[in-house]
């Protein structure tokens, strides 16, 4: 153990593993959580070489091939609680992206929440044993957040009872959605739903892309990988053309919006459902930001207690660089605030539970505030960790640009967020609409509740108050 | 005129009372402005384009309350005094943070005087003292094995140079101690000069 952080240790105010249990949630989670680190970390199917000395393509072959064993592994420990699912999966792939993730984190919850009961019949068994591999094609290559703006179509033939679908420009080409490039046979994907003459805006589809026997793509499919990124190196980030491919009319997923065999449209109760996955996304993205930030936080503060570097007081050895004020100051706020981010983490997602079961007993009332605060949040987190792990990396000076760091691949890794599930100056806007909303509200008197509350009080104090 | 709130930059609490008018001042802000522009504009969208950046300022300062808001509210269900006293630090610093970040808000807001800024930034100082021993033990309580940090700069043995310039043998470049290029492009290239 080097000296010096051993004598950081015994310098301690507290008893970590305490504070450790906090962050877990209880000592129990913190026991359960090293238990499966352990599983995974000592099992010799998930060793291989460093990722940083493969190539792209050895690295994805890398990932499938982990993948392939976590989900074997899973169903034979019956680890099957999501979070469980979710610790697991970070220790086989050391918190990076896989080819898997949207089929485990999209697909089958989509499947879940939007298919009718025949239709999971049909598809879910088939995709919880990865006979059907998904992914979920949303972004075209012209079009991201504004979803309305999607182009894809998927047009109602009544003649055949099926849907054509069809990429019908360069930039309506499906573009970014992980495991589409090589690993998927299926996608979900969002489409202009036309019948009957009339356009009734996004609905869901599920499209064959590869056939299941062969792997091959399907006629009228062209899909493959987008090329290298910023990072992402092992996942297939792919795309997709459809060239007027048909589909059984069973394939478009009815729980809610559904087409009549003639071709009928019938209108879905709420267009407030589809805010639920995406909700539960941004609340997740809230607890990424919490431990991308505290990762790189840990890599450069224990750095900074063992790199020695030039003289405070002229005459005596070359101090932690620690001990110099401007380090502190670089580190110890975004320590502070990876701690902030945790909690804001834990309370998003007690508060996204909470509320989902009061939706499911019909109860809205609450979801415009949880969508508006996921948004905000999503955007303030993301923004500032990513700047925070840079601050991080430079802090270790020129070894933090060395790949044994971990550093940038933390960036590369967590950058993203910026810009996927909601680019997050638009999600800033979404916030602000509820803000701006809230305050009109507000100042016509009527009470507010949640975290908006406050602009009750700001209304009463800005009045003219009485000398 | 708002009455002036009076801020104790040393009490977490003053400080998220100080967070919260500032986020509302911002989004009162915002939307007066939205009013305005709306009186000038011919289409609601344009009024909305036109005051975005008011827009997304409140929807920071908003969010900013709700992340200090919530921290502060942590520390109630915290019962180790020990951990209760470096989290408030920790709390502490990142409320004084954000302020020396958007003084000008906290400032314009009537919030904070320039003296009291000063204070912040002395308060700032001495929390950094404080919090400079704890530094070590506080990522320690992250607890990211080695193996899922996967840095050699943050090895828990703090082993680092060691431990890199292994890591650095090991590198791909380094299987040969002649690469192949030399062979087929420098020693070919050397001997034509």
């Amino acid at each position: 153990m080097n000296p010096d952080i051993l004598r950081e240790r015994g310098n301690a105010s507290f008893n970590t593993e305490i504070l450790t249990n906090i962050l877990d949630g209880g000592a129990e989670k913190t026991q359960r959580r090293r238990e499966i680190e352990n599983m995974v970390i000592s099992d010799p199917d998930f060793q291989h070489e460093d990722l940083n000395f493969l190539s792209r393509s050895e690295r994805y072959d890398a990932a499938v091939k982990k993948s392939a064993q976590m989900i074997l592994k899973l169903r034979e420990y019956g680890i099957s609680d999501p979070e469980e699912i979710y610790c697991y999966k970070s220790c086989v792939h050391r918190g990076r992206p896989e080819p898997l993730d949207l089929h485990l984190v999209m697909f089958l919850p989509t499947l879940l929440n939007q298919a009718t009961p025949e239709q999971q019949n049909t598809f879910f068994m088939p995709a919880w044993n990865l006979e059907i591999i998904g992914t979920y094609a949303q972004t075209e290559m012209g079009h991201g957040t504004h979803i309305r703006a999607l182009e894809t179509t998927s047009t109602y033939d009544p003649s055949t009872q099926e849907f054509v679908l069809n990429s019908p420009t360069i930039t309506s080409i499906k573009w970014w959605p992980g495991g589409l490039g090589k690993t998927s046979n299926h996608a979900v994907v969002l489409a202009q739903l036309h019948t009957q003459g009339r356009c009734h805006g996004l609905h869901a589809f599920i499209v064959p892309i590869r056939c299941m026997r062969t792997h091959k793509p399907l006629p009228g499919v062209v899909v493959g990988d987008i090329g290298p990124k910023f990072g992402f190196d092992e996942v297939d980030n792919g795309y997709l053309k459809l060239e007027n491919v048909r589909i059984p009319r069973d394939n478009m997923l009815m729980k809610y919006a559904k087409v009549e065999p003639d071709g009928t449209y019938v209108k879905p109760p709420s267009d407030k459902l589809t805010y639920g996955t995406m909700v539960f996304i941004r609340s997740m993205i809230v607890g990424e930001s919490a431990r991308a930030l505290s990762k790189a936080c840990t890599i450069a503060t224990r750095y900074s207690a063992v790199r020695h570097q030039s003289e405070l007081r002229p005459g005596e050895p070359e101090p932690q660089i620690l001990d110099y004020q401007t380090q502190q100051h670089k580190l110890l706020p975004l320590l502070a605030t990876a701690y902030a981010f945790h909690f804001v983490g834990q309370y998003m997602n007690r508060t996204y539970h909470r509320i989902t079961s009061d939706i499911s007993q019909g109860d809205f009332s609450e979801l415009p505030e949880l969508h508006a605060l996921s948004a905000g949040l999503k955007a303030f987190t993301t923004w500032a960790a990513s700047a925070g792990i840079e601050v991080c990396r430079m802090a270790c000076g020129g070894h933090g640009y060395s790949h044994c760091s971990a550093l940038p691949a933390i960036y590369v890794t967590f950058t993203p967020t910026c810009t996927y599930e909601g680019e997050n100056t638009v999600m800033m806007l979404q916030t602000a609409r509820f803000l701006v909303k809230s305050y009109t509200q507000a100042s016509a008197g009527q009470q507010l509740s949640g975290m908006v509350s406050y602009l009750n009080q700001a209304r009463d104090r800005l009045q003219a108050q009485p000398v | 005129s708002a009455r002036p709130t009076v801020v104790d930059v040393s009490d977490l609490a003053s400080l998220v009372e100080a967070y919260k008018q500032r986020a509302a001042r911002l989004v009162g802000t915002a939307a007066r402005n939205l009013q305005v522009e709306m009186q000038h504009s011919q289409r609601k969208e344009d009024a909305w384009n036109n005051t975005s950046i008011d827009l997304v300022r409140a929807s920071d300062a908003h969010c900013h309350y709700v992340v200090v808001k919530l921290f502060a509210a942590k520390l109630g269900e915290v019962g180790d005094t020990a951990i209760h006293s470096v989290l408030s630090n920790l709390a502490l610093l990142y409320a004084l943070h954000g302020i020396t970040q958007h003084s000008g808000d906290f400032l314009q807001a009537g919030l904070l005087s320039v003296p009291q800024l000063s204070l912040v930034s002395q308060r700032l100082k001495e929390l950094l003292r404080q919090l400079r021993a704890d530094a070590v033990p506080l990522v320690d309580a992250f607890d990211y094995r080695d193996e899922m940090l996967d840095s050699v700069l943050g090895r828990y043995d703090g082993n680092v140079y060691e431990h890199m310039f292994e890591w650095a043998k090991r590198s791909p470049l380094n299987r040969t101690e002649v690469h192949e290029s030399y062979h087929k492009y420098l020693k070919p290239l050397q001997s034509k000069l």
